[in-house]
């Protein structure tokens, strides 16, 4: 999976 | 969310909470460098202007506001509140070496070219370096209160907890995030020599000191 769409973590 | 994670954030939170305690209990910010805690407030809202248009959780939202709200007032602490007790004269890194390339990386290693993904990519880079100011100065003063040291290894412990999360991450979920892990092993790295100071003395009781 691509972090592109996430940034879920701080 | 994983136990890494988790105490990683909790770390970042500790850090915090031990630097304002020493800011409020010393009533001085001496040996705290300004540069790196300006350096923060920059990263933080960089990266959390996010809030805006990004939900992920209460929790997230939650700790977004808290770092940037507590950035801020540790900036009003030591420019404002605490002033007398800052002494420029040793916090004289030169940030635009650190701000430049770093907006080049984010302009090069970014996930989509645009404002806020760009934005987010110069906030990883730039928290991985953010705090060469306040080592440096911590090298040229060779010593540090101990309440100083354990605001910084929680401060490395953060990042640090990271690393197994996204191990982690990578065998539960398939996830991969290179820009964030290339620069959270770089922002590790810094800390190795302080690490090796603080198990090796404060942790033993002794003076943080470095040698000669």
């Amino acid at each position: 999976r691509h972090p592109s769409s996430t940034h879920d973590e701080l | 969310m994983n136990i890494f994670r988790f105490l990683g954030d909790l770390s970042h939170l500790a850090s915090i909470f031990i630097l304002l305690h020493k800011i409020q209990t010393t009533r001085s910010c001496r040996g705290i460098s300004f540069r790196t805690q300006a350096l923060y407030v920059v990263v933080f809202i960089a990266r959390y202007l996010d809030l805006f248009f990004r939900y992920v959780s209460l929790y997230n939202s939650a700790m977004k506001l808290f770092f940037i709200a507590s950035s801020c007032y540790i900036l009003y602490l030591m420019k404002i509140r605490y002033r007398p007790t800052h002494d420029p004269s040793i916090d004289t890194f030169r940030v635009e070496y650190l701000l430049a390339p770093c907006l080049i990386l984010a302009l090069i290693f970014n996930y989509k070219f645009n404002f806020a993904e760009v934005l987010w990519s110069f906030s990883i880079w730039l928290e991985a370096v953010a705090i060469l100011p306040q080592l440096f100065m911590l090298q040229r003063t060779g010593e540090a209160e101990n309440i100083t040291t354990h605001y910084l290894a929680a401060l490395g412990a953060y990042r640090a907890l990271y690393i197994p999360n996204w191990i982690y991450r990578y065998f539960t979920e398939g996830l991969v995030d290179p820009i964030a892990v290339t620069a959270g092993i770089v922002q590790t790295g810094l800390y190795l020599d302080f690490f090796y100071v603080y198990f090796t003395k404060v942790l033993q009781g002794q003076k943080f000191e470095l040698p000669a």
